[in-house]
This record gives C-alpha cells, structure tokens and sequence, in this order.
C-alpha cells in the first residue's frame, strides 16, 4: 500500500531543501525555515518568488528607493546566475557564507569579492577610495579628501605586503588574518535561530530533521 | 584626530549595505 504524499505547488526557481543542505551548513529544517523568510522578501513588492534588487533594498532600508553601493554589491554576488534577481538556492547558498559555522576562509574570499568593485581580482587604490567615500555619503560623518587620502593610503600601505600598488587575495587574506573585526559581518549568528525566527516552516515541512 | 587612524575596511565595513542582519527584522 502506498503512502500518500502531496507535494505543493512551489514558486519557480524553488530547489529541494535536502540539496541545498548538502550543500550548506543548513539543516533540511533550517533551509525550510529560510524559505519562509524568502518567500516574504520576495513578495514585498513582486510576488513572483525571486527577490529583485527593490525589494532587497527594502528589506535592508526599510526603503525600496535607497541606492547603496554595497547592497548592489552583495545583490550582485548573491545573484549568481547574473539574472538581476536572487532565486531561493542563490539565497541559502550565499547566506551560508555568512553562517557562524562556515570556514573564516570563505569568508574572507567573499569580503575580497565584495570589494573587488571592478572584479579584476584586485582591490585598487581607487576602489578602496570609492568605498570609503561611499561609506561616508551613507553616513554623518564628513572628512575632508585629504583626511580621506591618508586614511586610504596607510590603509593600502599595511594591506599591500607586495607593494605593486594593488591587494591580491593572499595580501587580503594577510590583512584579515591580522585584523579579524574586518569579517565580523560576514557572519551572522541569527542563522544559528533561523527555526526559531519562523517557525511556521513546520507547517509546510516535508522532512523530520 | 581619530579618524586618520581609522582603517578603511573597518570604516567601509560599518556599512548598512552589509548589515544583513536586517534581512531578519520582521
């Protein structure tokens, strides 16, 4: 006698919970859990299950208008097909990077992405400048450009060991290593209590964890 | 003048841009 086993209808773009956990630090449970979450960032503004770059800035800004240039960043590394939208496996695979249980390393590798502006596969002199001068729009605080320059240019200095006016990845991954608190927000501890943030995944639950 | 002594990827990391955590906030 065979058992009944219903499956609904998922959204597109939906992948099965025990893939993406085998490929995540994500219990089955605790990827069902993100889904929840997914599914009310990416109806906030278009229902059609992808989050695009309005409702992510939502989500993030209380504000769908707020450009910022490193929300475009992490959308554009969370969206790895390059499709301008974030499907649910982009979504569990990239907030896995920021898990407390995943390897310093990969974060460090996702940091120098993030900041690797114009993905050469360095970080410039420029971009760095750019950042921090970005920070500063975001921000109250106001430096004068010479301010900016110096702190940009003993930055640099510390951070490129090789002195060829750009950091490599092994010169980021020195730099990190030596000054950890540049991670810190690569990791989210919140991950560790996603089932407990929503717990209605149990209603829609297709595995017992 | 404490800025100057400020590391840059610290500054930049102050971010709300990479403040996920508000990702969560209901």
């Amino acid at each position: 006698m065979g058992c009944y086993h219903s499956k609904k209808a998922k959204s597109p773009g939906y992948e099965d919970p025990s893939i993406l956990s085998a490929e995540t630090p994500f219990t089955v449970n605790e990827v069902e859990a993100l889904h929840e979450l997914f599914k009310k960032l990416s109806s906030s503004i278009i229902d059609d299950g992808f989050i695009h770059k309005e409702e992510f800035q939502l989500a993030l800004f209380r504000n769908r208008n707020k450009r910022n240039l490193f929300a475009d960043r992490v959308f554009d590394l969370f969206d790895l097909k390059r499709n301008g939208v974030i499907e649910f496996g982009e979504f569990v695979r990239s907030l896995g990077v920021f898990h407390p249980n995943t390897p310093t390393e990969d974060k460090i590798t996702f940091a120098f992405k993030l900041y690797d502006l114009r993905q050469t596969g360095y970080i410039e002199r420029e971009e760095l400048k750019d950042m921090v001068v970005a920070l500063l729009q975001e921000s109250d605080l106001v430096l004068s450009d010479e301010v900016i320059e110096i702190i940009v240019h003993k930055t640099f200095s510390e951070a490129d060991a090789k002195g060829d006016g750009r950091i490599d990845q092994e010169e980021w991954k020195e730099f990190v290593l030596k000054n950890p608190s540049l991670i810190k927000n690569m990791t989210l501890p919140y991950l560790k209590d996603i089932t407990v943030a929503f717990p209605s995944f149990v209603l829609n639950s297709e595995v017992e964890d | 003048m404490a800025p100057v002594t400020m590391n840059a990827f610290e500054l930049i990391s102050t971010s709300q841009g990479l403040n996920l955590s508000s990702l969560f906030e209901k």
